[in-house]
């Protein structure tokens, strides 16, 4: 039975994408299999992997109702991405919440789509757009959990009440079973004043769900995305690809523990 | 007659919030009479200028028709920002894009809301979510021109196209006189190669419209707002604070010069 996480906080800039994508591909090549569902109308997870994001078959097609959820699969043909899928985005998504507004069970479009495909992946990952929409809703509404990205800056410090109250409605009317999978905190500097007192501020707050590894600031990171390649196949040895290994590695062991 | 100016872009975290803060503070204090409008549901700028954003005058209140926007405005104490007025931002905004689409003209609200301000100001900036959708729309409905924060990194270079076609559907439909004010790359840092191939791409493609001021990352742009400052109140000469006087300088030069 596959685990579907979302990764989201409406505040932008934060590493969702970035987060996704690698934790995606790490879980793959520990030999899990991995679907990574792109819903973010700028397709910033479609074209990190490299994908061309214009085509027919995207999750703007099945949130429609126009293709199944299999028919948008993408897959990839690098040995160490064997066990990585992707459904891509694309920009005419910025509609979509407008259309999407007049269905019947609105928040639960995404949840059916995928469905059918719980029980073929070990984890499902959900790529969300900088914001508390329609979009956002029906990842957190199809979820078993949700990771929240932090960067350890003051304004993204801001925002995560308002993330955590959104949670919480979403599993008091839409998804009972919603839970935190975890807060990740990204872009890390350990010379830095402020990105210690925020990384203390949310160890208090959130306790044992904070993910022991932290992303580190690391040049590598941004560079991998216009080369359409996760971190590890840009630079497995640097920082940044060895702290999201790490995350994959312990989301893989609180999840298969029990 | 005042000059209303989006700052807008929808990939999250380039610096939208910080600019707007910024450069409406510098504009306050080279002694333009200037309003921010804070219309992101995060409410980051009005929080960055330590204003409490649970009012019940904001932005919302105004868009809804229950108030009118002179009823928002809230100045400030200090001696620097007297010249600088704000109109708030709050969490409630999340919902709004969903009420006014069903209002007529939804596109217009916010021009109409501010007609009676513009001839109040020399400066009205309008800091924007990460999104494409309704809030920013009506942005661009009421601005003369936006600018454009673009970080130096190749994913928030990707969506630039996007944003350009937006523009370009808001010009064609609902403002014709839609201008771009300048492209301004922030966080830049000489130092990595990233950073410069961005920049010189950008240069390439947008030429004079390229602010001369380049906005460095500096760790006190991120410090000052868990004060509520700008940075001229934070650390005036770091710098970060030098640039941001740079932008306000160029767009005061730019537009009185006519
Ligand atoms: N640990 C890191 N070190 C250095 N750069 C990073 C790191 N994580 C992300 N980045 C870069 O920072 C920028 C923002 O990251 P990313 O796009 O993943 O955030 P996001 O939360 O998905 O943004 P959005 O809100 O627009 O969806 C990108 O240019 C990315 O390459
Ligand atoms: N030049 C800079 N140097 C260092 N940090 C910066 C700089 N500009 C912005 N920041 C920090 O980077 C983060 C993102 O900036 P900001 O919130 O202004 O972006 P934004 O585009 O408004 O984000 P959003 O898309 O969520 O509205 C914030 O924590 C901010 O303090
Ligand atoms: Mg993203
Ligand atoms: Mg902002």
């Amino acid at each position: 039975m596959g685990k579907v996480i979302a990764v989201a906080n409406q505040k932008g800039g934060v590493g969702k994408t970035t987060t996704a994508v690698n934790v995606a591909a790490y879980l793959a090549t520990f030999g899990k299999l991995t679907l990574l569902i792109d819903i973010d109308p700028q397709s910033n997870a479609t074209s990190s992997l490299g994908v061309e994001p214009n085509s027919e078959k995207t999750i703007y097609e099945v949130l429609l109702g126009k293709i199944s959820a299999k028919d948008a699969i993408v897959s990839f043909t690098d040995p160490y991405l064997n066990l990585l899928e992707l459904i891509p985005a694309k920009i005419e998504l910025v509609g979509s919440e407008y259309e999407l507004i007049e269905f019947q069970g609105r928040e639960r479009i995404l949840r059916g789509a995928i469905e059918s495909l719980r029980n073929k992946y070990d984890y499902i990952l959900i790529d969300c757009p900088p914001s508390l929409g329609l979009l956002t809703v029906n990842a957190l509404t199809a979820a078993d959990s949700v990771l929240i990205p932090v960067q350890c800056e003051y304004l993204p410090l801001e925002g995560l009440g308002q993330l955590l109250n959104t949670i919480k409605i979403v599993k008091e009317r839409l998804n009972p079973k919603l839970d935190i999978e975890g807060v990740l905190l990204t872009m890390y500097d350990s010379r830095l004043r402020l990105s210690n007192e925020v990384a203390d501020e949310i160890k208090r707050y959130f306790r044992d769900r904070v993910f022991e590894a932290k992303i580190p600031r690391n040049i590598k990171l941004s560079e991998a995305p216009s080369h359409g390649k996760p971190i590890l196949l840009y630079d497995a040895k640097s920082p940044g690809a060895i702290s999201y290994a790490m995350v994959a590695e312990e989301i893989i062991r609180r999840n298969e523990k029990i």
